[in-house]
């Protein structure tokens, strides 16, 4: 792609390999790399354009704002969305842990009304991170256990709400209009909520993520991505384009299966990792 | 879509004069980039696209009336001749009961596809099939495979997998054993999520293949999965081989290059594809509507 011969095209189709392997999609790539085309001479090497590209890679991805030692408001609602099998309810379980550890009650919505045994799932989790959870049978209506869900944190004072949703595909029109239905009714409860939607993304989804970003970010409002799978060899690269092109930060990222494997999103680290 | 690229690239071409070989160069980028656009992994591509250089250089090209519906021609015909040798029967000659085992990374529809495989072997194959809870560690896996067989309905049986203890190996033979005393002429073993780097999960499963030696390892991949679909591909196929390949989710909008990634990767036959959440979405791969897609 950048024609034969200088070393420093060597170079050039050697960073192009690392960022499309690493998922960050050929238009971004190509404009990451367009950039180093005004390094003056003495860095266009492999160094001097790694080290520009780093630089240019976390201007591209949203700073992450602390975690506040107190909560804006309570109860904080927090509606997790996504495909199937990405990692939400597992995901739930750990930011439940989380929430815990710093001393706030928890209270867990099974949303999922439809999966096999996706409720007992989150039973599971709700058990490990010893916090509440509100569920009904299975087949029923998700709004309806949200409605349940949602009264019952006002009532008990909890400090947080978790509402784990079943995966779909955001092609499915009647599955997101049921997203939407769920957003709805949570706002209905409790005006102003959820007060974050966060949309989990695995890191081994290809370009296609893109555009699950932006289905649900349109149907929902997305506030964040949690990146679930790094643990993996997969890199995550669509973040990149998810961040830039929809606004949307990265708010912290899976690494394991067990309760303590998330860590908030370091983007220098996580710029490192996919360059290395 | 590559059509309307190569379109434009064509019609630039013919302003300028006759069609050269730094013309298809520009064409040849235009295909690199739907490629890559599609998922399909970097290394995959630069083969793929050396393959149609190749064609493109010969006089068919550069003489046809119209260049870009012909080079769209050679690159589908590449895609479905690669693609075409993909498509496969699942073969469970043998032994009765056939063992199938399915693999594959966390969260990609082995479980899912594990119940809609026991369905189609009864509706479509007249074989009954025993399903085995072998996730011993994901919360409710034993549940929801349990679930599901109850779905599948009568003549599909499933091993009481208990919700503690056990282990794979030793579940997996008692397993095979009982359908066998049983009857049932396919086992179906659904076994845990893992990453291919991980050692020791891999070699988890190697024991377990050791044990029950299955007819069939079928990797079940997800549809959207992007440029890791070579490296995890690589790690299941050297790490407890492979001998089939699923892919799920398929009924999105993900171009599923992963399918021609994966392809080349193992060279064994992509069965099936999954195309839904319920139990009856399971159909047989169609390599020229996947490369269509592919190409978008
Ligand atoms: N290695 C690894 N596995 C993960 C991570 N997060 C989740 N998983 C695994 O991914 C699989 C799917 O996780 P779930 O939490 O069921 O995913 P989900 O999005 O709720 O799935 P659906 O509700 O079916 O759409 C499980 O095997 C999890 O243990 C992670 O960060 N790393
Ligand atoms: N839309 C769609 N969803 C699917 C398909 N196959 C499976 N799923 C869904 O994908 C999610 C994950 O499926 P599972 O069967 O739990 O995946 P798994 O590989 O067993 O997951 P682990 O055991 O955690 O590794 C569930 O929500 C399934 O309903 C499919 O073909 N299409
Ligand atoms: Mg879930
Ligand atoms: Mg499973």
């Amino acid at each position: 792609a950048f024609g034969r011969g200088s070393a420093r095209d060597a170079d050039l189709e050697a960073l192009e390999e690392v960022l499309i392997e690493g998922d960050v999609g050929v238009r971004a790539t190509q404009d990451l790399l367009a950039g180093l085309r005004g390094l003056p001479a003495e860095q266009r090497n492999a160094a001097g354009m790694t080290r520009a590209l780093r630089s240019r890679m976390r201007a591209l991805l949203a700073d992450v704002p602390p975690e506040t030692a107190s909560l804006p408001k309570t109860p904080w609602v927090v509606l997790v969305v996504g495909v199937n099998g990405v990692g939400k309810t597992t995901t739930i379980g750990k930011l439940a842990a989380r929430h815990r550890a710093a001393g706030r009650s928890v209270l867990l919505v099974a949303g999922d009304t439809f999966r096999a045994a996706a409720i007992e799932q989150l039973g599971v989790w709700a058990e490990r991170a010893d916090c509440q959870i509100v569920k009904q049978g299975p087949g029923s209506d998700p709004s309806s256990v949200v409605f349940d869900g949602m009264s019952a944190a006002v009532a008990r004072g909890v400090d947080v709400v978790l509402i784990d949703t079943a995966g779909r595909l955001h092609t499915k029109v009647n599955l997101m209009e049921e997203l939407k239905k769920v957003r709805r009714v949570v706002d209905r409860v409790l005006p102003g909520a959820p007060h974050e939607v966060l949309l989990v993304v695995d890191a081994t989804t290809g370009q296609n993520a893109v555009s699950q970003a932006r289905t649900f970010a349109g149907a929902v409002d997305v506030t964040g991505v949690i990146l679930t799978k790094l643990d993996g060899s997969a890199r995550g690269g669509v973040v990149v384009a998810i961040s830039h092109e929809l606004g949307l930060p990265v708010r912290y990222v899976g690494v394991g299966e067990s309760v303590a494997d998330l860590q908030p999103f370091d983007p220098d680290a996580y710029v490192d990792a996919l360059l290395a | 879509s590559l059509s309307d690229k190569l379109e434009g690239v064509f019609r630039r071409i013919r302003g300028t004069g006759k069609l050269t070989e730094a013309n298809i160069e520009e064409a040849m980028r235009d295909v690199r980039m739907a490629l890559l656009e599609a998922d399909v992994h970097f290394q995959v591509t630069k083969s793929f696209i050396e393959k149609v250089r190749e064609r493109a250089l010969g006089q068919e090209v550069l003489r046809a009336l119209s260049p870009e519906q012909h080079l769209i021609k050679i690159v589908h015909e590449e895609l479905v001749g690669v693609m075409g040798g993909a498509a496969g029967k699942l073969e469970l000659s043998g032994d009765v009961p056939a063992v199938i085992m399915l693999v594959g990374l966390q969260g990609s529809g082995k479980t899912t596809t594990a119940a809609k495989l026991a369905k189609h072997l009864l509706d479509a194959r007249k074989r009954r099939p025993y399903l085995v809870p072998l996730d011993l560690s994901r919360p409710a896996a034993i549940q929801q495979l349990k679930t599901l067989a109850a779905q599948v309905g009568e003549g599909c049986g499933v091993y009481d997998t208990p919700d503690q203890g056990g282990n794979p190996v030793q579940i997996a033979r008692d397993a095979v054993t009982k359908a066998r005393n049983a009857g049932f002429e396919t086992v179906i073993l659904d076994t845990a999520g893992r990453l291919a780097i991980d050692e020791k999960l891999m070699g988890e499963l190697r024991s377990v293949r050791d044990a029950v030696k299955p007819r069939q390892t079928i990797f079940v991949a997800d549809a959207m999965t992007g440029q890791d679909a070579v490296a995890v591909a690589k790690g299941f196929r050297d790490g407890v081989g492979i001998d089939g390949v699923v892919l799920s989710k398929m009924e999105g909008d993900a171009r599923g290059g992963a399918a021609l990634s994966i392809y080349a990767t193992v060279q064994k036959p992509l069965l099936f594809v999954g195309v839904g959440e319920k139990l009856d979405a399971l159909e047989i791969f169609h390599p020229d509507r996947v490369a269509s897609r592919i190409l978008g």
